[in-house]
């Protein structure tokens, strides 16, 4: 499974996501990439963003809406850095609808805007953030100030 | 900044030899992205550029090069969703449409399309299987025959695993149905006949 989060100058959030499945799946299988709430959300509520793409056991990020549930906890949060390792655990990893049979392998990216100060209307900031329960997860991310990405495995 | 974009090419084990093809790959992704950003171009357009380039290169697990299915196909899911509109364009288990992000942003377009005319109709959110390979189609999108998706990695992966699963549920079967329907599993006839009762009689979970 391949994703992205995007923002663009004009403050949009899109998030989009794409995959061949599981190996040898049943043919008419269809996983978390085509699912409504599971393989990727986005939201701009004034400017309140989020967008966040997911990776990982098809069924079991099916059966969370793992990037729905994600994105409803942490658009209230105010401190991704403190927050994510719990909700994640919360939307995922100790949810019921997860057992060991679906598999208990995530992969989220995300990106969200960070609150204002009051009256500061000059500029948005935002926040990238990944967390994943498997070996690895591959990244890569730029902004249009970068000249290069910057790309890495995180173990 | 005029915005910025991140991706990633799964969760899951990146062995390490492959590590740097990885990082290359989301490298060119991102600049791909972020080329179009600066041109002043949406994100919805940037993401479909950024997941394209993801799609076609062999080594991750979307578009070419995809994971196959039992039967030896390639069907791949993916959506796009857009922050400001909440509009959310979905495909699954389609065959050969060369990049599927641009199936399922195609959906986003073509609900804009019916909302702004107001014909009448309701746009899907999603569209699966045969019905979506004609809409991409009907959309001009590249439709590509059924083994150009198919990668000589993702070929040899699939006859080992078959291989080793039939032989599982060989086993299985045989300890578990009546002797009246013993006879009917032979995991060599599987990929001969194409029968589809006996496909449908090991094709449970």
């Amino acid at each position: 499974t391949v994703g992205a989060v995007c923002v663009d100058c004009y403050g949009n959030v899109v998030a989009g996501v794409s995959s061949g499945g599981i190996l040898i799946k049943q043919p008419g299988r269809v996983g978390q990439a085509a699912m409504y709430g599971a393989g990727c959300w986005a939201d701009k509520k004034n400017d309140d963003c989020i967008a966040i793409s997911t990776t990982g056991s098809g069924e079991s990020l099916t059966k969370t809406l793992l990037a729905y549930s994600l994105a409803l906890k942490l658009q209230k949060s105010h401190s991704i850095i403190t927050d994510l390792d719990e909700v994640f655990n919360d939307c995922f990893m100790n949810s019921r609808f997860v057992n060991d049979v679906t598999g208990r392998f995530a992969g989220v990216l995300g990106v969200k805007s960070t609150p204002l100060e009051k009256n500061d209307t000059t500029d948005t900031e935002f926040e990238i953030f990944v967390t994943f329960s498997s070996d690895s997860m591959s990244i890569g991310y730029q902004t249009t100030a970068d000249e290069e990405a910057s790309a890495e495995i995180l173990r | 900044s005029r915005g910025f974009i991140a991706i990633h090419c799964g969760a899951g084990y990146h062995s390490k030899k492959k590590s740097e093809n990885y990082n290359a790959l989301a490298r060119k992704a991102c600049r791909a992205a972020i080329e179009a950003l600066r041109s002043g171009k949406s994100a919805r357009e940037a993401v479909v550029l950024a997941i394209t380039c993801l799609e076609d290169d062999t080594i991750t697990n979307a578009g070419n090069g995809s994971n196959l299915t039992f039967a030896g196909d390639v069907e791949c899911d993916a959506s796009i969703m857009c922050g400001r509109t909440l509009n959310f364009g979905a495909i699954g288990a389609v065959s050969h449409v060369k990049n599927p992000i641009k199936l399922a942003h195609e959906l986003l377009v073509y609900q804009e399309e019916v909302e702004s005319n107001l014909m009448g109709r309701i746009p899907p959110n999603m569209l699966c299987g045969k019905g979506a390979k004609k809409f991409a189609k009907e959309r001009n999108l590249e439709v590509v025959g059924s083994q150009e998706l198919i990668s000589d990695d993702m070929f040899r992966q699939h006859c080992k695993y078959t291989k080793a699963y039939t032989k599982e549920l060989k086993k299985f079967q045989e300890n578990s149905l009546p002797p009246s329907k013993k006879q009917r599993v032979d995991s060599e006839n599987i990929f001969k006949t194409n029968d589809s009762n006996q496909d449908k009689s090991i094709l449970h979970d």
